[in-house]
């Protein structure tokens, strides 16, 4: 039985807007350690990893693998119910058909219930190996959502090249061409304002707007993000949770 | 021009 009470249930909204756009159909395993959830897009070019660890409950049960095959689109008209503030409970039986989402009101005596019925979905659970990045990228989420926003108006292409003193963002569309530069810098009062740039190589890379702009979906989850980059190898965007993470994997484009 | 590469590309069980 699967028994998880979420403080707030500001963080299964969160985690539902972020990857809604990009996935419809998931498997959420559920184990002793927490929910993880791994799901590709239809295109195969954008790959979502989250972790939803034990330590991200108030109260956390789960004694046998539960996995619960969600429709995302009827999971948000639900998790969309309750209050912010509000307390959420996720219950399932061992096998189940539904499961139950219990919002409480920590003020007055409601308790709102609802069942979401489960489906059937092939689950084919990727092993990724620890990959080998050149260039990584610590911003502040936000900072990235407009960038992506801005540079996405220009073109369905944005480039990211990296050098030893900076990360460019760049687009190169019909009517024009823009570009964002940051420099690497630490904010002592405010670290998560910081921006990290490490870089063992250069990286030129380029990716498709359309993706990005489904990933910065998860900019609430996070003050920060963490951008991993490869020569001609999928990028990882990270948005950490205060016990996990949501993981984006996305393809590149490149020239063949 | 740039072609969207898919993961499968680098992830062979996908």
């Amino acid at each position: 039985m699967l028994e998880g009470k979420f403080e707030e249930s500001s963080l299964m909204k969160k985690v539902v807007d972020a990857i809604k756009d990009s996935v419809k159909l998931c498997n959420f395993n559920c184990t002793e350690h927490g929910v993880t959830v791994q799901a590709v897009d239809d295109s195969r070019v954008l790959l979502i990893s989250l972790l939803i660890g034990e330590a991200s409950f108030e109260e956390y049960r789960c004694d046998r693998n539960i996995t619960l095959g969600i429709d995302l689109e009827s999971f948000n008209k639900i998790i969309k119910n309750g209050n912010s503030s509000d307390f959420l409970t996720l219950i399932a039986e061992d096998s189940p058909d539904n499961v139950l989402i219990i919002f409480e009101d920590k003020k007055k005596d409601r308790v709102s219930e609802y069942s979401l019925k489960l489906m059937d979905l092939d689950s084919d659970f990727l092993q990724i190996d620890d990959m080998e990045f050149d260039a990584t990228i610590t911003m502040p989420s936000s900072e990235f959502a407009k960038i992506t926003r801005d540079l996405k108006t220009l073109s369905e292409s944005l480039q990211i090249i990296v050098t030893k003193e900076n990360v460019k963002f760049s687009s190169d569309g019909d009517f024009g061409t823009g570009n964002v530069v940051l420099k690497g810098f630490v904010d002592m009062d405010k670290p998560d304002e910081s921006i990290k740039i490490d870089m063992a190589r250069p990286i030129n890379l380029t990716f498709g707007a359309k993706y990005i702009a489904d990933i910065v979906k998860g900019t609430s989850l996070s003050e920060s993000v963490t951008i991993k980059l490869a020569d001609k190898s999928p990028a990882l965007f990270e948005y950490k949770l205060p016990s996990g993470f949501l993981r984006f994997y996305l393809a590149p484009k490149f020239d063949e | 021009h740039h072609q969207q590469q898919t993961l499968g590309r680098f992830f062979s069980s996908l």
